[in-house]
């Protein structure tokens, strides 16, 4: 298991507890929360025994405590924010979406080429890309989505970097690589589509 | 690395030769292989050992030769069907990319609960969710998209599973769990912002 599967785990932990605690509920066990974050009770408490999350086994764990043990360990005191480039179907999705909001994401602006695509004054506001820098720096932004053709991902990811973005989200079906300063992690859809469909296919015929 | 991350290198290492078929290169050596799919050469090699893809290493691998050992391995003889249920903001972005074509991937029709999403004459069709078991046995299709919203995953999920759905890309931000007969691999986005927030942040602090 790599430091990204465990990070991932926490994360869902902490979005399991924030639901939780809207519920009303105080405390929770780890098989209840293992059970919601998709993974066996014992890899919770080895994540837990990990980072020093305690609580008390047999009567569980108290979900304030929890929640804010997590959030000093994985951050949450600004929100995140976040830039996008290319703010086409999926950009424009990704925009729109509500439900960041509650996992404290937020889009601060998109980029794009297509003046038609271009509105200052949309909630978030939609650039023309000779502004990538300024908005980046004026609000120190350091993580970016990259929602751009495939043949144009490449250049796109080389101008965020120069620009001083330090983590890329890209939906492009290229792999990028990131390099010393920034990391990159690829979400390519169709490549998850034929995996699915390898795997399924494997299961039909044994 | 498990058996997925496995197939996903053979999956884009397929993706890229097929490109470079279409720029006309006859042959490729695993290094340049390997760049363009992002990862080292010898992991490269090593995959095609285990599914015992063959080529001279000195003066390279046949593109042709490979391609058409890899389709034997993946399958590539016919296109990869898929149903959408939810023909929102992400389903419909997903309906209308047009590079799912170009990767055997054919999205054969959305579902949906919304009156107003309904539109049997749209390419892909839309149609209401009771025409969901009709249309997958009809087509004989195996894999779904589900892109509805959180509160509903996990019984769309269920239908799609008792339907006999094997295969489930899941974009709901909760960990839906398969069974036995279903395998279901989930896309949370806001959490892969999260945890490249969270390697920045660290990568910072050093
Ligand atoms: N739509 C999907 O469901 C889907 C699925 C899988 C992968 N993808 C990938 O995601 C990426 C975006 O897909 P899409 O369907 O949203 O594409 P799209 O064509 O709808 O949108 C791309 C946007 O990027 C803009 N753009 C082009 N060059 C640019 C540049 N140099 N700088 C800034 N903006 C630029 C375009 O003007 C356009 O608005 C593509 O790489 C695509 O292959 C999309
Ligand atoms: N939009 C994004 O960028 C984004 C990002 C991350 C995660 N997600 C997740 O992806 C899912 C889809 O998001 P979206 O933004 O497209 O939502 P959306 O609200 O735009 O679309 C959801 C669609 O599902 C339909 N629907 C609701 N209940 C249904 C049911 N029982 N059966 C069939 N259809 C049903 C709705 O009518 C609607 O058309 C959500 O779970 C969301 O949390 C979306």
């Amino acid at each position: 298991m790599s430091a990204k599967d465990t990070i991932s785990r926490l994360l869902r932990c902490r979005a399991v507890l924030e639901k939780l605690k809207l519920l009303g509920m105080v405390k929770v066990y780890s098989d209840n929360l293992a059970a919601a974050v998709g993974v066996s009770a014992a890899l919770v408490r080895k994540d837990f025994s990990i980072f020093g999350l305690t609580g008390h086994r047999r009567g569980g764990y108290r979900i304030d405590d929890l929640l804010s043990q997590l959030n000093r360990i994985l951050g949450r005191d600004q929100p995140l924010k976040v830039l996008i480039v290319g703010c086409g179907k999926i950009g424009t999705a990704l925009m729109n979406y509500r439900g960041f909001g509650t996992q404290g994401v937020r889009i601060i602006a998109g980029f794009d080429v297509d003046p038609e695509k271009i509105n200052p004054n949309a909630v978030p506001p939609v650039y023309p890309m000779d502004d990538f820098e300024r908005v980046m720096n004026a609000e120190q932004i350091r993580v970016a989505i990259l929602a751009t053709p495939e043949n144009t991902a490449a250049h796109v990811a080389e101008r965020m970097i120069m620009a001083g973005i330090r983590g890329i989200l890209n939906f492009a079906p290229i792999p990028l690589k990131g390099g010393p300063s920034c990391l990159v992690q690829n979400i390519d859809i169709a490549l998850e589509l034929e995996n699915l469909y390898y795997f399924v296919r494997l299961g039909e015929a044994t």
